[in-house]
């Protein structure tokens, strides 16, 4: 989820 | 960033790329549904809101804005530029039997009932079924040609290379994001079957085409 500092994912 | 998901990034850049191309040098969109690119776009506009509140990475933010600009230039040149070589006559799949149940389930299952979680959520369920109407339109003409299909195969790739990416994050970073995890699932498997005939007949020189 975007709110979460280590998701980079495309 | 492991192997996997970098190499499923690419995978989808390919995809989209190689479609763009594709239209652009034939100047035609015979064949591509339309309604599946206008959906990706949907998607990447409702997932990379983010690039506007948090910054990850130079990276991070090109791949989005990359995206972005190659899936709203192939929604104009199937709708605008290009139009008159559309197969609207075999893009029938009702999209909104797409866009209603995973807009319901976004608001139902979240991680965080705030609005940019659950726009990316959506982006996340959308984006699993949005190559449906393709896949129909193929399965409704009966073939698509070589190219759609290397197309078809790069995009199905890179949610097959996340799944890879995932397990490899579970398994060394202890993260797991399940609504990620079971999306790309569902995503990968609708795929599957594609990949069979992708493998036993366009591999093997053969234009793809379904038997009557």
């Amino acid at each position: 989820a975007p709110t979460e500092d280590d998701h980079d994912e495309l | 960033m492991n192997l996997f998901r970098f190499l499923g990034d690419l995978s989808h850049l390919l995809a989209i790329i190689l479609l763009l191309l594709k239209i652009w040098k034939s100047r035609s969109c015979a064949g591509i549904s339309g309604k599946s690119q206008v959906l990706f776009a949907v998607v990447f506009t409702a997932r990379y809101l983010d690039l506007f509140t948090n910054y990850i990475s130079l990276y991070n933010t090109c791949m989005k804005v990359v995206y972005i600009a190659c899936s709203f230039t192939t929604v104009w040149l199937i709708y605008s530029k290009f139009k008159a070589t559309y197969d609207g006559n075999h893009d029938t799949f009702r999209v909104e039997f797409l866009v209603v149940p995973t807009a319901i389930l976004a608001f139902l299952v979240n991680h965080d009932f705030t609005p940019l979680e659950i726009l990316w959520t959506f982006s996340i369920y959308l984006e699993s079924v949005a190559i449906l109407p393709q896949l129909f339109m193929v399965s409704k003409t009966g073939e698509a040609e070589t190219i759609t299909s290397h197309y078809l195969f790069a995009l199905g790739v890179y949610r097959t290379l996340y799944l890879f990416n995932w397990i490899w994050r579970y398994h060394f970073e202890g993260f797991f994001d399940l609504i990620a995890i079971v999306a790309g699932l569902v995503q990968t498997v609708l795929y599957c079957d594609f990949f069979y005939l992708y493998i036993t007949k366009v591999l093997k020189g053969k234009k793809l085409s379904l038997p009557a």
